[in-house]
């Protein structure tokens, strides 16, 4: 399972949340506009926090974050 | 198994439950208006309880939360 | 396999009925309108019980309760 | 595999017989009018049995149990 | 795996044979006019037998036992 | 994994083979007209035989034995 | 996986070739017309060859051994 | 996973390849014209060779060995 | 997983290269104009390479080798 | 489960990151206009990041890196 | 899980990287214009390029290197 997220701005964040007892950020990878990153699930990361505005794309199909 | 919520406002929560014989609030999610979580069901988060005004993904379709 | 359960009113409750020889409530979850509750079947919860006017997503569709 | 039983009246009754060599009774489950019960099959139910009036949500679709 | 037994006429009966290599009855349920049952195949149970006019709900579609 | 096999005339029998080295007849199921049996392939059966005007539900569709 | 042949005239032969290093007819089968047999490849049947006139049913579909 | 061959004429051999190392012929199967082979990859196959003119049903679909 | 190739001229072969650090060929395989070869991927072969006129059925489609 | 990237110009780098407590890059791969790289998620590698102006096939479809 | 590649002119190469922390070249299969390398992902291989113009069959459909 893997999520794609491509930036649509500079300085959007990926955050990727610890997996367990314990919640907290272990991870926050800083994309340039255009780029995009490609992440899994892992045993490390059981949950995600996307800010800024780009699209996400997930099994519920493309989502686009920071404008609503 | 996971599931998407996007903030339609600010201070939108997302709460984890506890697997288990007991259950209760693990951890508490706070999202702004446009921010993106991704969450899986885990060893640890059984249930999850969303309140605030959103859109929340899941295999059953997207479910606004907040105003019905 | 997990449901998804809206509120509709205030009030609505979800029970969960323990797994294995005896069957009884281990947790009742109360909602507030438009608020959600996400629940996996579990080693703990072989059963679940809604009751007061809500929606129910499940495999087969969205049910309401409530109100028939 | 869970089935949905939604009571149509009041007094609707869901039976879980016991899995291996005996058959018999071991848990009913009444349902007031409009509320809703997610069952699975588990390790000690194996069979289930509706009486009443219900709307009952399978994998063959819904079958409504009482008058036919 | 389970079927869906309804009954539409009062004294259907749905007999369980035992699985292994002796073949013979260990359970008949009877069923009431309008009643539903939902049986799995189990470790005990390999073939099941129905008597009475019935809708039986198989992943081959709704057969009416009885009458032919 | 089940057939149905439904008896279109007093007498179908559905015959149980052998799983092994050895083929033989472990099982004979005699049907009345009407009458429904469901039946697995198990550690014990791993060929079935049917004689007499029956129809017999398979994964390939609804056979009808006896007349061609 | 199994397969069924409908015999379409007698004197029809499904025959069982041995699974493993050495490939011989380890069972035949006879079919009277009209008659059914539904058979897994199984520990000891890796193959299958069918000799007169039927309807087999595959994954691939219905083929009509004998006449071309 | 098994394949199909039809013979369409007489002499058409189905040709079963070692598993392993070493690739070669451990058995030869004769079809005359009509007759059917079904046959599985196994432990001892991994891979077939099909000469003179037959309908070989795959799972890419029907296809006909001899003349092209 | 299989392929089935279908030489279109005399002299088709399809080579298997051994799975491991080590690529090289370990069999060739020569086909007869109209010959079927239906090869698995296997412990020893992880890669094909076919030459000559051929068809080539992959899960992609049907490939024609030779001419482009 | 792998991803697809194909470079629409030089310079096009796929990075490979940790998989782990630990998010680093571990290995750049540097794509020439044309050249297409065919990556898996690993033992070591969990997420991946795109730079430059490329195509990128995934489950959800073509992506275009570089230009939004 | 295989790709398969056509080349489209002489020269074209399939790279095999390795699998695990160190990222290098173990394998360089060179293809004359017209034929077909079908290769699998291995405990070896987690990622491949491709050099010159070909037809790459992926599960994502088919992609043309080269020219772009
Ligand atoms: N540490 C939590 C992270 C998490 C996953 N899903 C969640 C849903 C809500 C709140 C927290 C979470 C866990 O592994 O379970
Ligand atoms: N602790 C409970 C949480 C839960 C999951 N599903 C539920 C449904 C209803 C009530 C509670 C729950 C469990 O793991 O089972
Ligand atoms: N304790 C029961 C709860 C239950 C599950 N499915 C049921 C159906 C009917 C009655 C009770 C149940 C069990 O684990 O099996
Ligand atoms: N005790 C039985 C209950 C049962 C399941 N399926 C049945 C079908 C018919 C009769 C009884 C049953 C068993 O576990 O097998
Ligand atoms: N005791 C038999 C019951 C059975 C299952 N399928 C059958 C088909 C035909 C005759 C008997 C059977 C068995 O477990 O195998
Ligand atoms: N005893 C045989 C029965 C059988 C299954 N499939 C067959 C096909 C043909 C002949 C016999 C059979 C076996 O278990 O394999
Ligand atoms: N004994 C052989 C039988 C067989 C299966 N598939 C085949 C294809 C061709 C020739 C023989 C066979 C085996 O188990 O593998
Ligand atoms: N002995 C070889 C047979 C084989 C299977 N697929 C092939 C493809 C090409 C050449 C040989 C083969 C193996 O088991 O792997
Ligand atoms: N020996 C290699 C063969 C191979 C498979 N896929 C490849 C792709 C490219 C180059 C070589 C290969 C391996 O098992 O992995
Ligand atoms: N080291 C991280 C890499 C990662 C995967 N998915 C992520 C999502 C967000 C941030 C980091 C990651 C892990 O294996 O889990
Ligand atoms: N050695 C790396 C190769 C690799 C696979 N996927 C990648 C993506 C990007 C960079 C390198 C890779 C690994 O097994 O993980």
């Amino acid at each position: 399972d893997y999520i794609v997220v491509q930036a649509l701005e500079n300085g959007v964040t990926i955050i990727g949340l610890t997996r367990g007892k314990d919640t907290r950020f272990h991870h926050t990878e800083k994309l340039d506009k255009g780029e995009i990153y490609i992440a899994q699930f892992t045993e490390v990361t059981s949950a995600m926090k996307v800010r800024g505005n780009a699209r996400i794309y997930t099994k519920f199909g493309c989502i686009i974050s920071g404008n609503v």
